[in-house]
């Protein structure tokens, strides 16, 4: 340890500060502690090799970046993982922001592109792990997040309708029970984040796992034409990192955190 | 009354001795700068924890803390509750039962973390009075 004088004008302040590195067992104790305070029973052991660069740390850095600004506490520099494009929150998620106590992100676990041949439909689907949701956290809102670039391909009057479902059963011999959740008109021209409210169905995920089959999306001509996903411009896994489809949840704390006594 | 502070502050002045010889006199008087109760510098580093490969911001940050005397007289920048008055009174007159009130956070701030779980999933968390703001006697 040392002293360390402090001189303001003419009045002379001494602060007492210990400078010294922490020992192994202090740091690890350190560590337990602030672990402790952040929620989590030991640290978490991801593995990001590339994911970093991925849609969803880059949208939830933008939503960090946001809070940053409107928090009194100066942030003196942006955190910035990749180059900075336009911002991928929009003023949806900033209300949402505002209300929550808590924002989580999911890649896709499964997504792949399928075709079913008799009736020659294609469809994307999507697979999400819910079950690392937090005790005592309530979700208050989700949405599934695709990309959809510009296609050349111009289908008829320039418009196609893409559908999103949520498998309610799945089956051995035949095609999955499906419940449609949303359908929209879009333009073949349209670039950018598609926003799909999904917090009914993910609620049902966290309050029985078993009923958490996935969702499919599926897009077609207004003639009725099956098209594949990439054909409309949907990004997928084999598309730019920085343009994955992902889900992000908006959760609410509903108890008091109570820190277990060491 | 202000004609009365002025002519003090006058005499303060042309007797500098006098007035440093009056504070070192009174071992209670919180205008002694080195001892007040006031906020002092706390970074907590992720980095130096080791963490930057799951926390993804901040580095770390300003925790802050609260470190000094509460004593008579507890000026209104020290941030004193009421209660914290009359308890250094009542500490004055009988200084054995009695302590001195205590200095502490009077205004904490919230931090967000941003963090990968095991999942390479991404938490934004908000995490309530880790950052003292402000200090005073309690």
């Amino acid at each position: 340890g040392c002293s360390h004088y402090l001189f303001d004008g003419n009045s002379e302040v001494q602060s007492n500060f210990i400078q010294r590195r922490l020992r192994i067992s202090e740091k690890r104790e350190m560590q337990k502690e602030i672990l402790s305070i952040l929620g989590l029973p030991q640290r978490p052991r991801p593995h990001v090799s590339h994911s970093k660069f991925n849609s969803a740390p880059l949208f939830m850095l933008d939503l960090y970046n946001t809070i940053s600004e409107e928090e009194e506490v100066p942030n003196p520099h942006r955190f910035v993982l990749a180059t900075e494009g336009p911002p991928l929150a929009s003023a949806q998620d900033s209300a949402f922001l505002s209300d929550a106590d808590m924002v989580m992100s999911f890649v896709s676990l499964a997504e792949h592109d399928m075709e079913i041949s008799l009736q020659r439909r294609h469809f994307r689907a999507f697979k999400f792990n819910l079950s690392q949701i937090p005790d005592g956290e309530a979700m208050t809102a989700s949405e599934l997040r695709i990309y959809k670039e510009c296609t050349s391909q111009v289908y008829e009057n320039g418009t196609f309708l893409l559908s999103i479902y949520q498998v309610v059963q799945e089956h051995q011999d035949r095609d999955a029970d499906l419940f449609l959740l949303e359908s929209r008109t879009l333009w073949t021209a349209e670039e950018g984040w598609l926003e799909f409210d999904i917090t009914a169905t993910s609620n049902l995920w966290v309050m029985s796992p078993h009923h958490n089959m996935g969702l499919q999306i599926s897009v077609e001509t207004s003639s009725g034409r099956s098209l594949r996903p990439e054909e409309a411009g949907l990004v997928g896994r084999s598309g730019a990192l920085e343009k994955q489809p992902f889900m992000v949840a908006f959760f609410k704390v509903s108890e008091a955190h109570v820190r277990s006594t060491r | 009354s202000i004609s009365k502070r002025r002519h003090q502050n006058r005499n303060r002045s042309t007797q500098p001795q006098e007035a440093s010889k009056s504070l070192s006199m009174a071992d209670y008087n919180s205008s002694d700068q080195k001892t007040a109760c006031k906020k002092h510098e706390l970074y907590v580093s992720f980095r130096e924890l080791g963490w930057q490969d799951w926390i993804i911001a901040p580095e770390g940050y300003a925790a802050n803390y609260c470190d000094g005397e509460c004593s008579f007289p507890l000026n209104a920048h020290m941030n004193a509750t009421n209660h914290a008055i009359v308890q250094t009174l009542v500490h004055l007159m009988n200084p054995e039962n009695v302590p001195k009130p205590c200095c502490a956070p009077t205004k904490l701030n919230a931090i967000s973390v941003l963090y990968f779980d095991d999942n390479s999933n991404v938490i934004l968390k908000k995490y309530k009075n880790m950052v003292v703001r402000a200090c005073g006697c309690h």
